[in-house]
Formats: structure tokens, sequence, C-alpha cells
């Protein structure tokens, strides 16, 4: 899922 | 973590740092866009809200606290303390033409519609534009200072970089996200034109002189 994980790049 | 984000994002820190320090040592901001310091600070404040909700590391909080700390302090500098030496005048991009059309598309086009997930769309879309009021107003004033070349040197490799983290993270992690990626491209694209001036005529010049 592609924006389950986005939060950790600033 | 891949050694593309970590340069990209020192490359970031080393930007805003090195505006900061300019801004500071010379007490002048003579050349800068204050319109583009409130959006950098209006980016980080609508992307860093996750601040107050979730932790994911010391690196993202740590870096993310000096983001929002350094932006707001470059915006005192600029329109408070050193408010004498900014140069309004060519300072006159319309920026509520970019605002307005930014936060209509981060409603339209987003991954959710929750509020932290619109700001976070705003903020990306509105960080691929942010920087236009500074390179208007250095195509105005026809130079920049070598500093000043050097600060968006650093703040456009640092997205450039990302986007080689996203092709890094796409093949080995099957991770991307299009909003970020297509405003990623964006961002960069508008750095083109500098970056082709700053590479020929970086050399040699003490004043990076932009035909107007």
């Amino acid at each position: 899922e592609t924006d389950s994980k986005h939060k950790d790049e600033l | 973590m891949n050694i593309f984000r970590l340069t990209g994002d020192l490359s970031h820190l080393a930007a805003i740092i090195i505006l900061l320090l300019k801004i500071w040592k010379t007490r002048s901001c003579a050349g800068i866009s204050g319109k583009s310091q409130i959006l950098f600070a209006l980016v980080f404040t609508s992307r860093y809200l996750d601040l107050l909700t979730s932790f994911i590391s010391l690196y993202n909080t740590t870096m993310k606290v000096i983001y929002i700390g350094c932006a707001y302090a470059t915006v005192y500098l600029i329109y408070a303390k050193f408010k004498a030496t900014y140069d309004g005048n060519h300072d006159t991009f319309r920026v509520e033409f970019l605002v307005v059309p930014v936060g209509g598309l981060a409603f339209l086009v987003n991954h959710d519609f929750s509020p932290l997930e619109i700001l976070w769309t705003f903020s990306i879309y509105l960080e691929s534009v942010a920087i236009l009021p500074q390179l208007f107003m250095i195509s105005k004033t026809g130079e920049a200072e070598t500093i000043t070349t050097h600060y968006l040197f650093f703040l456009g490799l640092y997205r450039a970089l990302y986007l080689i983290n996203w092709i890094w993270r796409f093949y080995f992690e099957g991770f991307f996200d299009m909003i970020a990626i297509v405003a990623g491209v964006v961002q960069t694209i508008l750095y083109c034109d500098f970056f082709y001036l700053y590479v020929t005529k970086g050399e040699g010049r003490s004043q990076l002189s932009i035909p107007t």
C-alpha cells in the first residue's frame, strides 16, 4: 500500500 | 532510509542553514525573497503537524523540529530583525496565485480525505512551487549573491536526490507515492534553469547574472 509508509519521509 | 534520502535531507538542511547564517552574519536579507521563506514555513507547518500525533524516529523528529525552527527564524530575521534590508520592491510575486490553486488541488487530488492527509498533500504541492518568488526576484534584480546561489543549489539538489530515493524505494521496496513524485519532478524542473546557470556561470563570477 503506497501511503501507509510515506510519512516516514521528511 | 537510503543514502539518497539521507544526502537529500542533509542537502536540504545545508540549504536552510546556509541561508540562516548568511542573513545572520551579513545582518542583511538583500536579494532574499521573504515570500518564499513564508511559503516554506507554511510547507513545514502543514506537513509536520504529525509531530504532535506520531513518533517515527529520533532522526525524523529532530529534523522536523530543526526545519520548522529555522524556517520561522529566517522569516523573523527577514520581516522583523533585518526588515530595513528587505528588498520588498523586488519581492513582488503574487503568492496568492500559488496558495489558492495549490489549496484547491490538495482537496481534489489526495490519497485520503482526512485533515492531516489534505494538509500533507497541500504541503507537497506548495513546496514544489514555493521557490518561484525567489527565482522571480532574482530574475527581476538580474543577479544573486554567490551565497544565495549555493542556497538555491542545495535546495534544488535535495528534491532531485529524493527523486532518486523514490526510484530506489520503488525498485527495492515496491513503495511509491505518485503525489510526492509528480510534485518532486515539477519542483526539480523549476530549478533546471538555475542549475544550468549555476554550473556554467558559477565559477569566476562574483554575482550570478540571470538574463532578465
